[in-house]
Formats: C-alpha cells, structure tokens, sequence
C-alpha cells in the first residue's frame, strides 16, 4: 500500500507548497507512481500542478465533507506517474461544517483506506498539502499519514513555530495516529551567504540531528517563476538548481524509506 | 476614537507580522499612540515586540472567548507610545469553541467598543496582526476593523490568493461591517532585480491602481534578522532600507489618512 507522507508546517510560506509539488514531480521522474493531496483551500499545489479552478470537478473538500470516494476525483496531470486530486476553497469552511461530526479526525483516512480495497492502490506515494494551520485539516491528514515532511524556513520566526507543530504532532500520535513518525525536515529557501540562515541550519540540525535532510533547497527564483506557468520547476527548468535540489531531495527520501 | 486596521492576508509568509510590528513601531516614532492585537496562534507580533510566552498573562484569546476587557490585556513595549495585547497558542481552537456562539464575529469589535467608553481611548491607531487563514479570527478582525491593510509579496502564489481575499471582504462588508475599507496594499520583500517581481508589480498596480501604497517594503535582513531579538526592525537597525521603508509607509499611511 502506499506511502502516506503530510507536508505541513502551521508557519506560513515556508515552501511546503513547492516542496510537494516538486518533491513528487521528482518521485514521479524516478518511476515512483505519486498522488499530490491538496488540501489548502488556497489550492496553490492544484494551479502549481495545471489545475485551475474550472477543472476542480471533484475536490478533497468532498472527500473531507461529503465522503465521496477517492478514486472518482484523482486528476492525471501533465507528469507522467503523478496524479492530483485538486483543492476547493469551501475547503476554508470545514472546521465548522465538521463541528459536531463524529470521527471529524479520520476523514482522509477512511478515504485512503477505500482506495486501498478498489485495487487502485498501486501508488507507491502519496504526498499531502497542507493549509498554514493546525486545523481540522491539517489533523485529518496527519491522522491518515504514516510520516511527516517539515519544509522549515532558514528563518527566526520559522524556527519559533517548531515546538508548537511537534506538540500537535505528540497529540496526534496519542490520540489519533500512532504509527505518524517525523519522515523529515527539510531546510528550504536556504541562502548560505545569510548569516541568519547559517545559524539557524546549524541550530535545527543540533536539535534534530538525522531527522533533517542532508539535501537543502537553495533560494532559486525559477522555482517561484513556475507556478505562473502552472508546471513544477523541475519541468519548467530542469536543469536549475532548485529542481537539481528536487531531485536529490527525492533521492534521498527513497534511501531512508528503505533504511527504515 | 482610534483608526482600527487590520493586516490581513490569508497567503502564508506574505510579511503581515514584519509589517504590523514595523508599521506600529513607525507611527508610534511620529507621535501616534498605537496598539498591537496579535490574534495569531503563532504569536509572531508578540515575540517580535519583545513579549515571550512567559509574559502573555492576558491574552487576545481571553478578550475574543472569555469577553476580558481588552484595558486589562494591553502591555506596554520597549517602544514610546506602543502597546500590545499578546497572543497565545490556544488561539488556534477558537474556531471550534465559538461553532455556536451568539455574535461570535463581533468580539473583538465589542471589546474595542468596550475600551472606547473607558476614555483609554488615547490611542490614534490600532493593528490587528491576523493568522494565514480567513477563519474566525480573521473575520473577527474584518469586523472590528475601519480598513485592511494586506501585505503583497510580488510573487505568482500570492496574487492568487488576493481574488479570495477581496470576496471575503465584500462579504464582511455586506454582511458584518458595512464601513470596511481597503485602506491599501503593501508590496513586500520586493526585489527589483527580480523579473517575476517587477512583473506582479505592474500587474498589481494595474488592477487596484491608487488602493497600492506607492512606497515598495524591500527584501532586507535586517528586518529578518531583528524578531530573533525581540525588537522591531526600526529599533535592531533604524537606518537599513527596511526600516526607512517603513518609516516611508508610516507617513504615506497619515498623509492617506488625512485625504479620505
Ligand atoms: N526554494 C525557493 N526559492 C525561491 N522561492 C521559493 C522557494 N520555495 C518556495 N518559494 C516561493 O516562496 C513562496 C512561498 O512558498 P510556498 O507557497 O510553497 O509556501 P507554503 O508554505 O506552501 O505557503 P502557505 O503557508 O501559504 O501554504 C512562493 O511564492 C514560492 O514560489
Ligand atoms: N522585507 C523583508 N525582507 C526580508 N525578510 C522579510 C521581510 N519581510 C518579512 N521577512 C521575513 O519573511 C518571513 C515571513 O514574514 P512574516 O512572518 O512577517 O509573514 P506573515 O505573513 O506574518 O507570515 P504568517 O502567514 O505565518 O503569519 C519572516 O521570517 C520575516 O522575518
Ligand atoms: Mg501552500
Ligand atoms: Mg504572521
């Protein structure tokens, strides 16, 4: 069955878009069979992906909401071996519409574990973006997630946010997921002429030790050029260094999953 | 009474905090009596103006669920004529405990009404640093608030996000604050050797013409630099290009003012 990695981290604009994106563009070059979840009602991951507002049919809000079925609303993409099921901004309403439902928390969950019966379940990856908030959203994929990726910004107040995610995270792990596990933290935006960026790497990977990737993302202006272009940076410029870092980062996942 | 905006973008990392610290701290250095309601769970405001998580007794979270008297809250800064109200984590669950309380958008607009009556009412301005999301929290902003202030970085993602944002206003307007206002948009973290900067630039200033506040917030460590030790930019390093932005901003901000 497949992987189930969430990419969350409640502080804003740290790269968790981009690196899911880019993260499965690069698992879906080397042969692994990936499905972007895009659970922002910000729908970044969708537009970055191709998938505008007009081709959002079915949505993860009606997978969360409705309970509709997985398999009716996963979207082939532009990437060979990636698929999408794209994000709706009622997404922005759950949190109430689900006040009183009862198992609020397993809704993704109940969902892969659906598509895991249909057979379709021959994803190897399953990668999922999550709003800037601790909310019943980013609960719902952490309780249906075997692992979690962190992309944390070279930055203070980036580097302040860690301790209340890890806490939400022990909360998960007691109550609702016991088998979630930190996959990875993954250093983004990084400029090593930063002094501020210096320090804070040399701080996360003390705290951290082998839980933070070897393989940091550079600042790279292509990768914010892409989503313009709805493409990942590694297929609107292949050869940048961003996609390079894409690239190894994949690498590098695939060598720690078979470490475990 | 005093002028109250609320920074808000539901775009994460788009410089909403940097801009309500430094904003605050700009006007508070020309004489304006300024107060700063962090309603974020992350408490960013708080940290960056010098209060750590020791020091937040009362806390917006006691105004906007146990209705406290905001006069009670406010705590003065290392900075002359600015005061804050703190944040704390479990702001993150007040979705969840208003779901059904009466008026549960109008909290914070009957606390500040509350500490107009007292005569504390000095203040000239306040400004409500809002969480990534439009939640709640937000909405409660919207609805306390004369005008928004949003923060724009000039980047593809967080264009996007600007068309939800203006329908969440309108809705405010009509439904909760028939007096809300745009009071401007800043561009942030702006990079004029940039391509993609330059050219959301000129699309933004094409669609919201005079609504765009002519002065640009560049990208500048030092702004980034500064919350690591609890002060705003204008206080770390009051002559780097961030800090003279914002001084710029301040003034535009009162010369706006005085014109509507
Ligand atoms: N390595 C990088 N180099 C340059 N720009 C980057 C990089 N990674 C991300 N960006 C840009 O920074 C901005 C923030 O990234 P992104 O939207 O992926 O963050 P996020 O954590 O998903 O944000 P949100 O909290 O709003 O969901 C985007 O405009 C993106 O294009
Ligand atoms: N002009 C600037 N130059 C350099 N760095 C900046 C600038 N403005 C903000 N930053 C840095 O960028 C990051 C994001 O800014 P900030 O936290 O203020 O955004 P935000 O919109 O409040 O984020 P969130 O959505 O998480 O609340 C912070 O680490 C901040 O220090
Ligand atoms: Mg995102
Ligand atoms: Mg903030």
């Amino acid at each position: 069955t497949p992987r189930v990695l969430a990419v969350v981290n409640q502080k804003g604009g740290v790269g968790k878009t981009t690196t899911a994106i880019n993260l499965a563009t690069a698992l879906a070059a080397i042969g692994q069979k990936t499905l972007v979840m895009d659970i922002d009602p910000q729908g970044n991951a969708s537009t970055g992906l191709g998938v505008g507002p007009a081709d959002r049919k079915k949505t993860t809000y009606d997978v969360i909401v409705d309970e509709e079925k997985l398999q009716s609303t996963i979207l082939s993409t532009l990437v060979p071996n990636l698929w999408l099921v794209p994000a709706h901004y009622d997404l922005a309403g759950v949190e109430l519409e689900l006040a009183n439902a009862p198992r609020r928390s397993y809704r993704i969950k109940q969902a892969l574990d659906g598509l895991t019966k249909t057979g379709t379940d021959k994803l190897d990856y399953i990668l999922i973006d999550c709003p800037p908030s601790l909310n019943v959203l980013t609960v719902n994929a952490l309780t249906a997630a075997d692992g979690l990726i962190v992309p944390l910004q070279c930055e203070f107040f980036a580097l302040e946010g860690l301790s209340q995610l890890l806490r939400t995270v022990d909360l998960v792990r007691t109550s609702l997921n016991p088998k979630l596990a930190i996959q990875g933290i993954v250093l983004t935006m990084y400029d090593g002429r930063n002094n501020l960026a210096r320090q804070v790497s040399t701080d996360v990977r003390q705290h951290f030790g082998d839980l933070v990737y070897n393989t940091m993302i550079p600042r790279n202006v292509r990768i914010s050029e892409a989503p313009g272009f709805g493409k990942p940076a590694l297929i609107y410029d292949h050869s940048c260094v961003g996609s390079k870092a894409y690239m190894k980062l994949a690498s590098e996942l695939i060598k720690r999953e078979k470490i475990e």
